[in-house]
């Protein structure tokens, strides 16, 4: 192979660069490296061209992407958790809305009882869909509002027992640093669970791509507290980035659900490993 | 975190009197990945280790002390002194200058950035704060986002000051100028407009900014940043501040435990003053920037 071809140490460099600032992060980034330098060497590979191919690829394999298993059973329940302004409401409608032209009914529940005008922000969403919305008063208790949505649903589906019938509570921002809203959010949960007969509870975790390692905290701690059931990934449309999904799916093992990538409710689709990892490079 | 990183590296030192090459390098290799952990832009940290070096070299490790210490203390002074701290030991944080239109005598003030980032939460802690020696008129120039006109109008309310009601008027020439009328009316000397998050992709929406800030000509343009911001953070700003200058900075979510690289990316390319910092979501969580702190914080 032609020496310019070649792969040497500054394709490593250059590519180590681009992984830390899509976000990546140092610990990912010399993990993946290292795995790289395995793979090429295995497969005697020599020239840039293709070491360039091998690398997506195994970037590729080291993401998983997902989607929920919904039992025939139960009624689903996806609660919608995040930090402050990562897109939770936004993408909550979204789903609601690719759920719709799935056939899906959904009971939207207002689950953001602290910040100002979170319900009338959701309610917008449910007017536009035509979907039902369960909310109380700025400063009521979240955990009642689960309470009165889960109610609503279930005779919803006592009603339209053939339909598939599925409830979307939003819940308000946190920062999974304090103590006292994880706590709130784990009564939120604890709540849902008095339905646990004829529901079947989801958590999904709204991470922003614009945000840089805290992402990688959020999702560990969140994970580590509720047991987290996967990821949509928002804002992808605003920087080239999103790289902290590698981490976030690669050690902790939580699929890429969905991706927003506007502020429209068609901006919004199953997550695509293979688009994902092109539109990085 | 860094010192513990910096202490590992640099044990064999100990018993050395100054920082040379050797001691130096292993040092800036630990400084690069803390500063990288802490979403520090790649192309600040490249030069500011640069700048580092050459201060570093040939420094005197007294008596007492370790080359570890005296790095951290060398990298965490050079730091906050980037910051705007005046080398002091009784550190003054830098204190809002609300700047004064001399021929209208009120102010006009308006907030931008990202999506999500904070921006009408901290107008409405800009209003609690300044309701103290003006009389704040809040103005809701974001006409795209659902009930963003119902969250500024609940915190007026929340903030006890007055909101501009615009009665479904989606024309933002007709809100802006109607706005600035009914504040010379009601003699409010301060009128804080709030605008849509926006992406630096977006070239219709940063034509709306333009115009806006054209319009509006507002005495501040304040950018307002998620202090968790990664590598994309500084290109981002320096749009912003492109399509219409921005005048000084509020960092919003430093009450997470990010470490907030972003804010000495931004601050010092820019070189822009830091306005505030939000720690927390209600409207008294605003507070002064101090140099030092963030200095102490980004270094863990
Ligand atoms: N550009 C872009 N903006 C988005 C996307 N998703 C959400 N947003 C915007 O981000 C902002 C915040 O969205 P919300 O849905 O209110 O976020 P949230 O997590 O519910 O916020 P809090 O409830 O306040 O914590 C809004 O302006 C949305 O329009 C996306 O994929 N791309
Ligand atoms: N913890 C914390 N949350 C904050 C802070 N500042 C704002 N928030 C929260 O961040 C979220 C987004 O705040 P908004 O004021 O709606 O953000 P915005 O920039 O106006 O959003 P858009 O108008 O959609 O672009 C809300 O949940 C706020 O309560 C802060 O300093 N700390
Ligand atoms: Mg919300
Ligand atoms: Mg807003």
């Amino acid at each position: 192979v032609e020496k310019s071809a070649r792969v040497d140490e500054a394709f490593f460099t250059e590519l180590e660069e681009s992984l830390l600032a899509s976000d990546a992060g140092l610990k990912f980034s010399a993990l993946f490296l290292a795995g790289l330098r395995e793979e090429l060497r295995q497969k005697k590979i020599l020239d840039k061209k293709h070491a360039a191919i091998i690398s997506k690829d195994l970037l590729k394999s080291w993401l998983r992407q997902g989607s929920l298993e919904f039992s025939k059973t139960k009624v689903p329940v996806i609660f919608f958790i995040g930090v402050n302004g990562v897109g939770k409401t936004s993408s909550l409608a979204k789903l609601a809305a690719y759920l719709k032209a799935k056939g899906f009914y959904s009971m939207l529940g207002a689950g953001d009882t602290f910040r100002a005008a979170a319900s009338e922000q959701l309610s917008f969403w449910a007017k536009r869909l035509g979907l039902p919305i369960v909310k109380k008063p700025q400063g009521s208790d979240s955990a009642a509002l689960v309470y009165d949505t889960l109610e609503s649903t279930l005779a919803i589906k006592d009603k339209k027992s053939e339909e598939a019938v599925i409830a979307l509570i939003d819940s308000s921002g946190r920062l999974q640093n304090k103590v006292a809203l994880m706590e709130e959010l784990k009564k939120m949960l604890g709540v849902a669970k008095k339905f646990e007969e004829r529901t079947e509870v989801f958590k999904i975790l709204v991470v922003d791509a614009t945000l840089g390692q805290n992402s990688f905290e959020q999702a560990k701690v969140f994970h580590e507290n509720l047991g987290i059931d996967g990821i949509i990934l928002t804002k992808t449309d605003s920087s080239s980035c999103g790289g902290i999904v590698f981490a976030i799916s690669h050690e902790l093992k939580l699929p890429l659900l969905y991706i927003s990538f506007g502020e429209s409710l068609e901006n919004f689709s199953p997550f695509d490993v293979d688009s994902f990892v092109e539109a990085l490079f | 975190n860094l010192s513990k990183g910096l202490t590992a590296v640099l044990s064999k030192f100990s018993l050395k009197q100054k920082l040379n090459e050797e001691n130096i390098e292993l040092a800036l290799r630990e400084i690069r990945m803390a500063l990288i952990d802490a979403d520090v832009s790649l192309f600040v940290i490249k030069n500011f280790l640069a700048e580092v070096r050459e201060k570093a070299l040939g420094k005197e490790v007294f008596k007492g002390l370790t080359p570890s210490n005296v790095f951290f203390k060398t990298f965490r002074d050079e730091l906050a002194l980037l910051l705007g701290w005046n080398g002091e030991s009784s550190e003054k944080p830098y204190s809002f200058q609300l700047p004064l239109n001399e021929a209208t005598s009120s102010t006009v003030i308006m907030l931008c950035g990202l999506q999500g980032s904070g921006k009408t939460t901290t107008i409405g802690k800009l209003a609690l704060y300044l309701k103290e020696k003006r009389d704040p008129l809040l103005v809701s120039l974001d006409i795209h986002r659902p009930a963003a006109a119902e969250q500024l109008q609940r915190l007026a309310q929340q903030a006890g000051v007055a909101y501009f009601e615009q009665e479904g008027e989606r024309r933002l020439k007709k809100i802006i100028k109607n706005a600035k009328k009914y504040a010379k009316k009601h003699s409010h000397n301060l009128i804080l407009f709030d605008t849509a998050g926006r992406t630096q992709l977006d070239t219709d929406m940063l034509d709306e900014l333009q115009t806006i800030g054209d319009f509006a000509k507002p005495d501040a343009n304040i950018l307002v940043c998620d202090s968790m911001l990664g590598q994309e953070a500084l290109r981002t700003a320096e749009t912003f501040h492109k399509t219409y200058p921005v005048n000084s900075l509020i960092f919003t979510k430093f009450d997470s435990d990010t470490r907030g690289g972003v804010l000495l990316s931004v601050k010092h390319v820019l070189s822009l003053p830091v306005a505030f910092i939000g720690s927390g979501e209600k409207l008294e969580d605003l507070e002064a920037f101090s140099p030092i702190r963030y200095a102490d914080r980004l270094l863990g």
